[in-house]
């Protein structure tokens, strides 16, 4: 089982565009996949059709610990489940503030559940903040996904979370490894585009073997801006539902096989 | 003086955009204009090509009550300062946490400093949250402009923010007024951008007269997604100086003169 934070604290970057239909594109090729909204703006949620109403089960309760993570998985599509978030979350941030071993909450309840283990992947879909809820994202997971426009202000951020990667993983999770960096809202032909994903090469390949970037890539697969990917969730629909011969489709399916093909050199 | 916080807890929408070429656009016209950059990311700063190194006066500096309001700005053009921010101001948050009035600190500086008063325009770049910063901006000014990217998960956050002003207006600023909102990374001839204004429209339309939101309106001046923009801060300079007959620099003069147009209304 693969277990997959998508993380960047800055807001607005595709985070949650990604979670969605990496999970989506994933499920659609057979693997059982289980999408966590982890934002209590509930983005994700509301992006597969799944807002979260009185009652329902949410990934508050598995933090609560009112519900198990199994009992709180909601199916969406064939291999497809979201555990949803509403603004209940946020109330989770302030009372796991005093709260032994907070860090952990969701890794601990994925572990004591043995139905977790039949998924193939779970997706965190991280808030744009370094909080407690991403921190525990980063500890239940055991590689990270960093959504990133390649815009000159979107660099100046990195190094802060290269930072919070690397503390968590020395600190809380030795397990943990940034996978690679997805670039979204690329403009294609632009030089901006160009330039600022050179410099983020160029950061890459020179980074300390013992850091959780060493390995990271850019994955191949860009995602192009494409007014579709932010229309489909006004529909409550993963891209490839909405609109699947668009450009936007076309790049979260190759996003998709991309990390399928990991899947053999693991 | 009119006193402006640029502000919305979504991030990626154009605040720093928006503070920086509003802000040189109305120091173009000759009014004498101070921006002030309330993000510890320092974008603003960066945007202005006035990084705030060891020395420099910061807002920092400004909370910590080291150095007066007017000590702080720096001339980056003519009728143009900046107060630039830096990390260091990510303490701030955590040191006024316990502080009495540690919502007023920013205003009281002002209105303690007769400098302050030579000034048009003071306008604050906010950082993406509704925390101690923001707030500061929210006492200290008596307008609001809300950058929006006209997208549906935008809508979405709309009502937390209003939440917000309201309950700084009644509890902390009567004067406090939410002025218009200004539409940003505007993809023209797209239903999506027309549908999210039109719903945009008629929320405003419908708003209780007693609410801040009672007299706020949509600008005219719609800021169109333009690269240029996008690559002005990598050279430090605002879009008149970076790019001065591109669509982005059209858009911000345009709005740069509806805000001058508003005096006569005052
Ligand atoms: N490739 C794309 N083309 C066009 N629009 C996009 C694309 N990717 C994302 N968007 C839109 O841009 C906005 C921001 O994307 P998204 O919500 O995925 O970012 P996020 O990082 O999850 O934001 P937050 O920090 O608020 O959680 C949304 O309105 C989304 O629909
Ligand atoms: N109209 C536009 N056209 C193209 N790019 C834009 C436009 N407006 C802003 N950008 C770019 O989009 C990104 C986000 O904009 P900006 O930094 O102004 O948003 P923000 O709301 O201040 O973000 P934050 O929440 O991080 O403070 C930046 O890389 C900026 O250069
Ligand atoms: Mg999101
Ligand atoms: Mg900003």
């Amino acid at each position: 089982m693969r277990t997959i934070a998508i993380m960047n604290q800055k807001g607005g970057v595709g985070k949650t565009t990604t979670s969605v239909n990496l999970a989506a594109g994933l499920a659609a090729q057979g693997r059982k996949v289980c999408l966590v909204d982890l934002d209590p703006q509930g983005h994700a949620s509301l992006h597969v059709g799944e807002e979260a109403y009185n009652g329902t089960a949410t990934i508050y309760d598995v933090f609560a610990g009112t519900r198990t993570f199994s009992q709180s998985q909601k199916l969406v599509d064939s291999n497809l489940w979201v555990i949803p978030s509403n603004i209940d979350l946020a109330a989770a941030e302030v009372e796991l503030s005093g709260e032994d071993r907070k860090e952990f909450i969701l890794k601990e309840a994925m572990a004591s559940d043995p139905e977790v283990q039949k998924l193939d992947y779970v997706i965190f879909d991280c808030p744009p903040s370094l909080g407690v809820l991403t921190i525990n994202a980063l500890t239940a997971a055991t590689e990270v996904f960093i959504p990133l426009q390649p815009h000159f202000l979107a660099l100046q951020g990195l190094s802060k979370l290269f930072e919070t990667t690397a503390l968590v993983k020395r600190r809380l999770n030795r397990d943990l490894s940034v996978s690679g960096v997805v670039l979204c809202l690329y403009e294609t032909g632009t030089r901006l585009a160009q330039d600022i994903t050179d410099d983020l090469f160029n950061f890459l390949s020179h980074s300390e073997p013992s850091s959780p970037w060493s390995r990271a890539k850019i994955f191949d697969s860009r995602i192009r801006r494409n007014i579709k990917l932010a229309e489909a969730p006004s529909f409550g629909k993963p891209i490839f539902d909405y609109e699947p011969k668009c450009a936007g489709a076309i790049d979260y399916k190759n996003l998709s096989d991309e990390v399928i093909e990991q899947e053999a050199n693991a």
